[in-house]
């Protein structure tokens, strides 16, 4: 079992958009794929229609059950089948939102998604975790689980000094948690016609050199369509730009060597 | 002095956009503009070059004086001049990410933005104040603090979903601590050559009538280049589609009538 975290404090990214678009390529190839949804706002459960405000059993309940000391839910209870074959969800509920203030102290908390992740390891291949725009114990959750971390920036003035933000707080809580997964920096919703776009990712590859990814998404309003739709872009309209950049960057994640 | 509020949960919305294109405007035509950043990420500070990882005093210190129960720090020195006349700056530093944590349980802690803002009654016209896309003490301050809340919306999908959700959140929230001001839902990001763009528009105008602004931001790639030169859109490239419709929401903003 393959997984990769999906983070970046800075809101708007991508980071739903990339996790249902890679998580959709492998579904698509025929793979049995996993989409964890870590965001209490839920947007990756709202995409697969799926109502984080009612949803029960949810990730939530994995950290209820840690809290109160009493056996795991059913892991298959957790795990909600989309229409696409092969490409499954665990749902967020809004109720995470609670977590940081309620349990953010208790120690243990920070191993409980791995942890869950270990008992699916015969049933899914490859598992994508979106996070939400907060570090907070869910991102940490979420370092702590994966094998890679891919960070998605967008190519503009503002984005670039999140991300410095983003490393510089990434390794002071790997140092304190011990957790810091390999990352890649991921360009995206760039623009070829306008100079900021250009020089930014100029900056970004002259700043981070071999941790960014070679290639870039393209801005491209079908992924809003495909969201409209519900469809991972690659079932939505095949042979898009954005679509085909993502088929290039898993190509990039499968040929790294990971952990199996 | 009239105080708008700029929130939405949802990251990536064009808050800190907002924020700047309103303020900017209005220091152009000769008026008195504050712009507070309640970011911990501190975009809007970032924005006009100020770095939120070495920023003292910002407004932290107005939370931190409250804490101790010491006296507020001297108001001048927390407002920045920018290189815009008239358009002046009280910055975030990434500190305030603490603030939840630390302070979230005591009392009073809710109104230190607003009694701020009324020892400054004399000095600005207009204030603008930036919000993180998190629900918490910082939200809270500026909803106390504000006549008016403009809630940026992308028409996209996802984003009307969380949208629902911010105002189910925000009456909860304006009954528990008797915060709720009047507030316009602001479409942008439109991109007329999309369906879903298109259909979003029409389903969040059928959903909330009267509440959302009659206009809308196009999707302009000028307000990356703007952000690039740290300049408001109306200074960096006057006459912009982008820029053009916030001249149109300014005047319904400013027609509107807002508690003096
Ligand atoms: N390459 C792209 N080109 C154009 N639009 C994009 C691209 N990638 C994502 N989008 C759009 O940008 C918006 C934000 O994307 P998304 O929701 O995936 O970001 P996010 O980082 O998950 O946001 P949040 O911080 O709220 O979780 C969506 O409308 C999505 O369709
Ligand atoms: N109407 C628009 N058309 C195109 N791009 C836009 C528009 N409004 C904002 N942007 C761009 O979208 C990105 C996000 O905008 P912004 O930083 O203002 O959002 P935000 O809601 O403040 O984000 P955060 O939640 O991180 O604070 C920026 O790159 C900005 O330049
Ligand atoms: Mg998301
Ligand atoms: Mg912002």
């Amino acid at each position: 079992m393959k997984i990769w975290t999906i983070a970046n404090q800075k809101g708007g990214v991508g980071k739903t958009t990339t996790t249902v678009s890679l998580a959709g390529l492998l579904a698509q190839r025929g793979h049995s794929a996993l989409m964890v949804d870590l965001d209490p706002q839920g947007s990756l459960s709202s995409y697969f229609r799926l109502d984080p405000d009612r949803l029960d059993p949810s990730v939530y309940s994995l950290f209820q059950a840690r809290a109160n000391k009493s056996p795991l839910p059913d892991l298959e209870a957790l795990v909600r089948p989309t229409a696409f074959p092969g490409l499954h969800l665990m749902p967020a509920s809004t109720a995470l939102a609670t977590l940081d203030r309620q349990l953010g102290a208790q120690d243990g908390m920070g191993l409980v998604i791995a942890q869950a992740l270990a008992g699916l390891r015969e049933r899914f291949e490859y598992v994508f975790i979106d996070c939400p725009p907060v570090l907070g114990m869910l991102m940490v959750n979420a370092l702590a689980a994966c094998h890679q971390l891919i960070i998605p920036v967008q190519t503009e003035f503002l984005a670039l000094k999140g991300l410095e933000r983003m490393l510089h707080t990434l390794q002071m809580v790997g140092k304190a948690k011990g957790v810091m997964p390999p990352y890649t920096i991921m360009p995206t919703m760039f623009d070829k016609r306008t100079r900021a776009s250009i020089e930014c990712l100029r900056a970004l590859r002259e700043q981070h050199g071999a941790a960014a990814w070679n290639g870039v998404v393209p801005l491209d309003t079908r992924f809003r369509e495909a969201s409209q739709a519900g469809a991972p872009i690659c079932f939505h309209q095949p042979g898009t730009r954005g679509g085909n950049a993502y088929e290039v960057l898993l190509e990039t994640l499968l040929d790294q060597e990971l952990e199996p």
